[in-house]
């Protein structure tokens, strides 16, 4: 039988579950590409 | 050890028989929608996964991440366009960097119009696009030009035209031949 | 306070990494004053330093705002530790004590956080900075670590890169699940990482192949003792079904890892998993091609690749220990006074509880059978390329005759343990299979049992079965098997007595 702590510790761990973003490169440091313009409202606005 | 052991995985309509073990494990899943979510085969084709791989659970992997990649010097340092100490990766003016924009391929001026919205690069790549004779849908949100083999048919009102025209779709990341009803005010 | 002194050059740090590139000239600027004003110039410092830098980027993870870059104190400490292990001159301390260094504050801080805060330990600020560490030496080491200028260094880092990754599988190991259960979730995600996997084994000459097997046994080992029979928890269904996601990624990438290692994998197995046996038994050599299992006139004499030796990475003889020599003796001359002691080393000296379909324990030692049956088709198959295939593949031959003994003479339970580990030797086109196939083959209608041929077969019915009932894959060898039993007209199976009894098992054979 796993001890209750350890069943709780797993459930825990279950929740915090890094994910992809977590696993994804750390940037710090981003140049911008390009400063801010206006551009048409027609053009798409997310990235 | 003899095959009455096996009766209560093969008698799965018996919940009691059944119950003795669990399925999951022992007589396991299809296993097709777990590769399929691991990229395997890609394409039809048998790809590495590993390096790609974003987490051990289809539930955790909600977007890609980046893998190991490295850049040549030599791509670091092509003056005048990409990135040396003279000219930083940055597109700053429309008049002073559009000759730099000319020189990039249909692809990656839809990359940088896509990934950088309300920026200096959006502008100049659209320009660069409508130079090569695209042109941006504004409810689709998606770049076409015309297809060279087919002459569109202009409809008797003048305000659209049938065609046949090759769009490039952003989420697929490829050119695509549709035939369309083109109207005019919806393109710029 | 010192270490309040520490917090604000950390801090300093942090601020610096997010005005430039860490390749700028600046950063190595700062790294040299810290040497020169004595923050990290002797371990002693380097320790409380790096003490107080990851106590804050763990203070500071818990108290950003979870919708924000909660990641920012974490990511630059790793490019600190990684630049560290990169530019420092290492000449009072070697590069590998710097880095077991390192890890070993890092379990320090870690272990302690885990233990006084139990329930609300957050495994993600450590996770982050473990995986930190793996992408940037992973950008170090690009095309061979080209990146670095001066040669001396670039040649010191390549013959320490094997060396950085067996530091870190060692400190993972550390880490593992049973240990650290709070921390279970982020250590399945680190072994199975993109830039720790995939690296692990394709490191020149194998050199990753023996941690990385540590920490897929680790990993097994934990699914094992909290699987029961009937049920699991959830949290142990989700940590099974990532093991499996990964056993298929590692089967896709690096098929020769799994075909290798089959023995000390399937040693670690829990015993109801039944379709992640199979998929391991499954892997076939990359780029192999091989015939349809299904065609009933295919025979194993025509194919070339069944004269192959597969590759074994761990000697499967270093188990035998005090069995070595009478297993060997009696390859080479077979004698009942050696069967005997076969016999009598192969029970263990407790039971063994295990979840198993059909028995809850095991007094026979499973890794010594397993080690004996693939001692033997080893020494087969090496005969096979030695001399000629009828020296083995011959009822008479020593190998055949010391399976068959052991069954003859055996308890049910080793008759089965034989039985199974001869199953499980039915996988890609090799001589192993090849060669076992036809031990089963020959033993399933072999006269030689006597009135005990009923259980032979029944068992090596039962040992077939479990692995086809299964959802697939199927290794090939068991299907050539399954296919050939069904084909064959010297047994009806569907006659044999103790199918009757079993109705369910003859309604599906007379199916098949």
């Amino acid at each position: 039988e796993m001890p209750a702590q350890m069943a709780a510790q797993l459930e825990s761990s279950l929740l915090n579950c890094p994910d992809s973003l977590d696993a994804d490169s750390p940037y710090l440091y981003r140049k911008q590409l390009s400063l801010p313009h206006p551009t048409s409202i027609f053009f798409p606005n997310e990235p | 050890f003899g095959l009455k052991a096996l009766v209560p995985l093969v008698r799965q309509g018996d919940p009691e028989v059944a119950s003795k073990y669990d399925h999951s494990m022992a007589l396991g899943a299809d296993l097709s929608s777990m590769l399929h979510s691991l990229g395997i085969p890609r394409d039809s084709k048998r790809q590495a996964v590993l390096a790609t791989f974003q987490s051990p659970w289809a539930e955790t992997s909600r977007s890609e991440v980046e893998p190991t990649f490295y850049i040549p010097a030599s791509f670091l340092g092509i003056d005048e366009v990409l990135q040396s100490e003279s000219t930083p990766p940055c597109f700053d003016s429309v008049q002073r960097d559009q000759q730099r924009v000319a020189l990039f391929q249909d692809e990656t001026l839809f990359y940088l119009f896509y990934k950088h919205p309300g920026t200096v690069i959006q502008e100049l790549t659209y320009l660069e696009l409508r130079k090569r004779n695209w042109r941006y849908h504004k409810t689709l949100k998606a770049w076409l030009t015309k297809d060279p083999t087919m002459e569109p048919v202009v409809s008797p009102d003048g305000l659209s035209e049938r065609g046949s025209y090759v769009f490039f779709d952003p989420q697929r990341w490829e050119k695509c031949q549709r035939d369309f009803l083109l109207f005019y005010n919806a393109i710029m | 306070t010192e270490t309040e002194k520490y917090f604000l050059v950390f801090t300093e740090w942090v601020k610096i990494l997010q005005r430039v590139d860490v390749n700028d000239t600046v950063v190595l600027a700062f790294i040299q004053q810290m040497v020169d004003k004595g923050i990290i110039s002797t371990s002693d410092s380097l320790i409380k330093f790096i003490k107080a830098a990851l106590e804050l980027s763990v203070l500071s993870f818990k108290q950003s705002d979870p919708t924000g870059e909660v990641f920012t104190a974490i990511d630059a400490l790793g490019k600190l530790l990684v630049k560290l292990m990169v530019v420092q001159d290492f000449n009072e301390v070697s590069r590998a004590d710097f880095t077991n260094m390192i890890f070993s504050v890092i379990m320090l801080i870690f272990s302690k956080d885990h233990s006084q805060n139990s329930s609300a330990f957050n495994e993600r600020p450590y996770f982050r900075l473990l995986s930190n560490l793996f992408i940037e030496w992973s950008f170090a080491r690009g095309r061979n670590f080209a990146s670095i200028t001066n040669k001396e260094t670039r040649k010191e880092l390549r013959n320490f890169d094997v060396e950085f990754y067996n530091i870190f599988a060692s400190y993972l190991h550390s880490l593992q699940p049973f240990a650290f259960p709070a921390f279970c979730f982020a250590w399945v995600s680190l072994i199975s990482h993109r830039m720790f996997l995939p690296v692990m084994l394709s490191l020149p000459k194998k050199a990753g192949w023996e941690k990385m097997l540590i920490l897929i046994i680790d990993l097994f080992k934990f699914l094992d003792k909290y699987t029961k029979k009937d049920s699991v928890t959830d949290a142990v269904s989700v940590i099974y079904k990532g093991t499996l996601r990964i056993i298929l990624g590692i089967s896709n990438d690096f098929p020769e890892f799994l075909i290798e290692n089959h023995y000390q994998l399937l040693n670690n197995l829990p015993c109801s998993y039944f379709q992640l046996k199979n998929v391991v038994l499954s892997a076939i050599p990359t780029k192999m091609c091989f015939p349809n299992p299904y065609n009933p006139t295919l025979q194993l004499s025509n194919l070339e690749s069944c004269q192959e030796c597969p590759s074994v990475f761990y000697d499967p003889i270093n188990d035998l220990s005090t069995l070595k020599k009478p297993v060997d003796n009696y390859l080479r001359i077979p004698s009942n006074s050696l069967l005997r002691t076969i016999l009598g080393s192969v029970f263990r000296s407790e039971y063994d509880v295990r979840n198993g379909v059909g028995f809850d324990f095991l007094s026979v030692d499973s890794k010594v059978v397993r080690a004996i049956v693939l001692h033997v088709g080893v020494e087969a198959g090496l005969e096979n390329e030695r001399t000629s295939s009828n020296a083995v593949f011959n009822p008479e031959s020593s190998y055949y005759t010391l399976l068959y003994n052991m069954i003859h003479d055996g308890t049910a339970e080793l008759k089965f343990q034989v039985i199974e580990v001869m199953v499980e030797q039915l996988r890609y086109p090799n001589i192993h299979t090849y060669w076992f196939n036809y031990v089963l083959l020959n033993m399933f209608t072999s006269k030689d049992f006597g009135d005990q041929i009923a259980e032979v077969q029944e068992l090596i019915l039962r040992c077939i079965l479990e692995r086809i009932i299964v959802n697939k894959p199927h290794p090939w060898g068991v299907s050539i098997l399954t296919t050939q039993l069904l084909n064959q007209d010297e047994v009806n199976l569907l006659e044999l007595e103790f199918i009757k009894t079993v109705p369910e098992i003859e309604k599906m054979l007379t199916l098949m």
